[in-house]
């Protein structure tokens, strides 16, 4: 993970990820702000007084929080899309991180997220082999072609060429399989099913949100884990992670691991 | 890697029964396809 | 930052050149840069592309080709890598080249290890070939081409057997096999080991029916008792059967090899595929320790 694109590249804190954000949106907007100037300067001979100040009143650029919004809004129609065409799961969140990231390097204001909804779509399943011919999708989304393809290149660009998504399900699957051996017993199959249902749609969730920017998968999963049932969660992280002799008066990998999960369990929330 | 943090059960005691039916299939098991690399996979996701 | 000198290939959907990699005026390095024509693939960028961009940013390790960067030019991708002069391809067929058993042994220990770091990050090479391991300068050898490379499938998804090209694609593959896993690739890399042996290809089928004739002929028909439920493939019923040749009939073939390297090239071309070694069990086997030692690359032809 450590040496995957997703870490190096993808990889934030908070304060960075706000600082990046207030950057493009700050750019942006004040690109934004030249432009209706320079228009408002060019037809002042053709507007009315009212007109104008309709414009300087309303044509306000929209602000990072603002953006953030409407990415996740949109981030959120792609997933419901997405299923509605019976998308694989990781090929739905490729395409949720794709849109994401992509918005991370341009503003909304440059590309409005419509245009690049079923670009991500249809890339998406390319890149995650689950190839649909232009021609299908097109067809399947009531699009035209050349409307999904126009952006692929930018969406490439803006995605610093990096196609590889480490998403949480593959770990989820995991920790069930490893909490059956670690609890052997001690834990009712039926049940951890059901919680491997109930956490796998709190994953789903978990992508509209900025975690995966801030934690890796398998700390996201284990956050979903501690949200859905914190007795289980702590339990197998206390017989993974035993107190040994060594640790008694240091943080041992149990409280940082639990630190970790838990700041990320109030993200989620 | 020296110390992973899991244990591959290869006894096939892991109750997954997706996995598991895909397992007697015969175009799977005539494909090389095994749960062990499956579980060994996963594991490893949850442990990078 | 990269000027383009030569061409030095074209293929359908790309132009390879040969370049420089520029610091101000200073040269730093010659480059491959594989400009890929966007506009050929109907369905927007080419799927080999894409997956040469996804896998290689991922992949770093000294047996496997470096993707040194990527930019776009007039709405052209340009995937800039390292320059490889050599592949194992050319040093085969070159008879004016000597190589020894050491040189073998060299050359395959690099490709297992490529093989080894792919496998280790779940993804398959699916196009292992001589001519698809490179070789650097200093005497590496790199995996090369991942065009057709794919991550390891989720246990539900059924993959193309369309992968790998004729002379190097494993039984199951020729059987239309769609749940295949790291094993095609191993097979792959025992064809190469064999041919590096031989001097000459060595599973060379005419086409795709003709691949299974030859493939069983040299190493023997699979059985359901070798190999369950081969016989559940719709092809199974039509092939002939051939008995799997002996260990002195190996030995007659490959008659430099050691008993090490008939080993380690048995594992690596067994039918089946749940039986054939993995990277691990090839990288630790007995022949990469007995003499002679794997020759240092830098002393490579």
């Amino acid at each position: 993970f450590r040496s995957s694109s997703q870490y190096r590249i993808w990889s934030f804190t908070k304060e960075q990820l706000k600082e990046k954000r207030e950057q493009l949106s700050s750019k942006v907007s004040a690109l934004v702000r030249e432009k209706i100037e320079r228009f408002l300067a060019e037809n002042n001979s053709q507007l009315s007084n009212e007109e104008i100040n309709e414009i300087r009143n309303k044509a306000i650029p929209v602000n990072a929080a603002e953006e953030l919004q409407l990415i996740t809004l949109y981030a959120q129609k792609i997933q419901l899309f997405g299923n509605k065409l019976r998308l694989p799961t990781e090929v739905v969140a490729t395409a949720v991180c794709f849109f994401k990231k992509f918005y991370l390097e341009t503003s909304v204001m440059e590309i409005h997220p419509k245009e690049m909804f079923f670009t991500c779509l249809f890339f998406a399943c390319k890149s995650e082999n689950y190839f649909i011919g232009i021609d299908s999708f097109a067809s399947k989304v009531k699009k035209p072609k050349d409307s999904i393809l126009k952006h692929e290149f930018r969406l490439l660009e803006g995605l610093k060429f990096t196609l590889m998504n480490h998403h949480p399900y593959k770990a989820l699957h995991g920790f069930f399989l490893d909490i059956q051996m670690v609890l052997m017993k001690k834990v009712d199959l039926n049940y951890l099913g059901k919680v491997y249902e109930n956490c796998k749609n709190m994953l789903n969730a978990s992508l509209l949100t900025e975690t995966m920017y801030h934690y890796t998968p398998p700390q996201i999963t284990l956050a979903v884990l501690l949200t859905e049932d914190e007795a289980l969660c702590l339990k197998y992280l206390e017989v993974k992670f035993p107190k040994t002799a060594e640790s008694s008066n240091s943080v041992g990998l149990y409280e940082k691991v639990v630190k970790i999960i838990r700041e990320c369990q109030k993200d989620l929330s | 890697d020296l110390h992973k943090r899991y244990a591959l059960h290869e006894d096939k005691t892991y109750y997954d029964p997706f996995i598991k039916q895909l397992q007697t299939r015969k175009d799977y098991i005539a494909s090389g396809f095994e749960a062990t690399l499956v579980y060994d996979r996963m594991l490893t996701e949850a442990f990078t | 930052l990269y000027s383009k000198e030569k061409k030095v290939g074209e293929g359908t959907f790309a132009i390879v050149y040969l370049g420089r990699q520029l610091e101000g005026t200073t040269v730093k390095r010659n480059v491959a840069i594989k400009e890929i024509k966007t506009s050929e693939f109907k369905d927007g960028l080419d799927m080999s592309a894409i997956r040469e961009v996804k896998y290689l940013q991922e992949l770093k390790h000294v047996n496997v080709i470096e993707l040194v960067d990527i930019y776009n030019e007039k709405g052209n991708l340009n995937l800039v890598l390292e320059f490889l002069p050599a592949d194992l391809e050319m040093i085969i067929k070159d008879s004016s080249i000597l190589f020894t058993q050491a040189d073998i042994k060299s050359w395959l220990l690099m490709a297992l290890r490529g093989v080894h770091h792919c496998h280790r990050n779940f993804i398959l090479h699916r196009d292992l070939k001589p001519n698809n391991l490179l070789l650097a300068p200093d005497g590496q050898l790199k995996l090369a081409d991942f065009g057709l490379a794919r991550s390891i499938p989720s246990p539900q998804e059924q993959l193309t057997s369309n992968v790998v090209t004729r002379w190097y694609r494993a039984p199951e593959l020729l059987f239309g096999a769609k749940h295949y896993t790291w094993a095609v690739d191993i097979w792959s890399i025992g064809v190469i080991f064999a041919e590096l042996m031989l001097r000459i290809p060595y599973l060379p089928g005419k086409d795709d029916i003709d691949q299974i004739d030859v493939t069983f002929r040299a190493l023997g028909t699979p059985t359901e008792k070798l190999w369950p439920e081969v016989s559940s493939f719709p092809t199974y019923n039509k092939i002939k059967m051939y008995p799997a040749p002996s260990r002195d009939e190996l030995r007659k073939r490959f008659i430099a090899a050691t008993e090490n390297a008939l080993n380690l090239m048995s594992g690596m071309l067994l039918m089946n595929p749940h039986a054939r070694w993995d990277s691990v069990k090839c990288l630790q086997s007995d022949y990469f320790t007995e003499l002679p030692e794997p020759t240092e690359p830098s002393q490579l032809p």
